[in-house]
This record gives structure tokens, C-alpha cells and sequence, in this order.
């Protein structure tokens, strides 16, 4: 059995040991390896490679592979951490881990400060707000005149840039969200606490001996 | 005339954003 399974798991390059992955992250072992899961069904879905690459993110995020969303890329390109055009397993779950309900607030805060500061410049700009807000409109079909785009992005940074330098930093950001605490629910996903039942298949496929978690 | 929403709460409604959706078979 051990054979049969360490074999069929050096399929998945950038594959890490589920103790490992559960010791630096808030999911057990067990919940580690229900990740393993869907991480195996949303890999092999275009390229059957082990690695998640966009186009299969896309279509296990909308269930459509040729969806182009501005989110979604910036979601990927934050999940591939080595910048390799493809997410491994160990990415996908320490990525994943910041969305967890008991992740710290702060990584969360980071985390959607990245994914925010499009050009990676440590700053979001308004030229970046901007663009993501006609990214969301043409998204909803939602259509807002170019007047009133210019006096959201007024009350977005009259609300956000405590400096008045023009442009949202770090610190700006932390200050805002903890302001606004509904901005951050989109940083927990509560189908983290549920992964082993939604993946219960993890049981007969698992590596640890007498999963304890 | 309605009250402006702050545009990142407007972004954060985005689909691209809602993860949950991985999850769902």
C-alpha cells in the first residue's frame, strides 16, 4: 500500500507531507489530506500534470475555463507563489490557509492588500481602484456613468487614504478595513471547517496512519 | 439620489473573489 501510494503521489510535483503542511497551517492532518482531494480533482481536470494551472482554477472557480476575470487572475498569481504559471499542493493549502476561519486577521489583511496592489508597487493607486471597479462593472453588467466612477473612487480614498497622499499604503489599509470589518469577509471561507466531510474520500486514499484529527 | 458605496466594497462582490465556489461539486 505505502509503495502503491508513494509512487502515485510523486505524480504531483511540489506534493508536501500532510503532517508537514498541517503543522505550518491552521488545518489538521486529516483536513490536509481532504485538500489533497480537491486539489487532485481540480489539477487533473484540463492537464493531468499534478499542478493547477489558470485555466483549470478558472473552471473550478466558475465552472467555465475560458472565464477572464481580472479577480480571479490576481487570486492565482497570489496562490502561485513561485510564479511558475501553476499552483503545487504545498501553495495551494498554506494559500488556502490564510482564508481559513482561524487564520490570523493580519495575514488576511496582507493578503488582500496584495491582491488589491495590482502593479505589486506596495501601494494601491486609484488608477488600480479604478480599473478594478470596470472590471466589476462589466463583470455585473452594471452600468454607472463615468461621473459617478470618478465620485466613488472620491469617496473610496476620502474614506481610505488617511494621508491624502493619493494612494492607499499598508497602513492606510489596515487602518480602513478594521473600519470596515465587511471588507475581510471575503478572506474566510467557512467550507475550511467543513473539508473532511465534503471530501470524505480522503479516508481510503490517506498516507497517516491513525489520523489522530 | 442614493448614497455612493465605497468601491472595494463594490469589488468584493466580485465572483473571481468568492472562493467558495472551488468547493462546490
Amino acid at each position: 500500500m505505502g509503495c502503491f501510494h508513494s509512487k502515485s503521489r510523486r505524480q504531483f510535483p511540489g506534493y508536501e507531507d500532510p503532517v508537514l503542511l498541517a503543522s505550518q497551517t491552521s488545518f489538521s492532518v486529516s483536513e490536509v489530506e481532504a485538500l489533497f482531494e480537491l486539489f487532485k480533482s481540480i489539477s487533473r481536470s484540463v492537464v493531468d500534470d499534478g499542478l493547477i494551472n489558470k485555466e483549470e482554477f478558472q473552471l473550478a472557480l466558475f465552472k467555465n475555463s475560458k472565464k477572464e476575470n481580472l479577480f480571479a487572475n490576481r487570486i492565482f498569481d497570489l496562490f502561485d507563489v513561485k510564479q511558475k504559471g501553476v499552483i503545487d499542493f504545498g501553495d495551494f493549502v498554506r494559500s488556502l490557509n490564510v482564508f481559513h476561519p482561524n487564520a490570523p486577521l493580519e495575514d488576511k489583511i496582507n493578503f488582500s492588500f496584495k491582491l488589491y496592489d495590482l502593479d505589486g508597487n506596495g501601494f494601491i493607486e486609484r488608477k488600480e481602484v479604478k480599473q478594478m471597479l470596470i472590471a466589476l462593472l462589466s463583470e455585473s453588467d452594471m452600468k454607472l456613468s463615468d461621473e459617478t466612477v470618478e465620485l466613488i473612487l472620491d469617496k473610496t480614498f476620502v474614506d481610505s487614504d488617511v494621508n491624502h497622499d493619493g494612494r492607499i499604503d499598508k497602513s492606510d489599509w489596515q487602518n480602513f478595513v478594521s473600519r470596515n470589518p465587511s471588507l475581510m469577509k471575503i478572506m474566510t471561507l467557512q467550507y475550511l471547517k467543513d473539508i473532511t466531510t465534503t471530501f470524505p474520500s480522503f479516508v481510503f486514499n490517506s498516507e497517516v496512519d491513525d489520523i489522530a484529527t | 439620489r442614493p448614497a455612493l458605496m465605497n468601491a472595494f466594497e463594490l469589488i468584493s462582490t466580485s465572483q473571481g473573489l468568492n472562493l467558495g465556489t472551488l468547493f462546490e461539486k
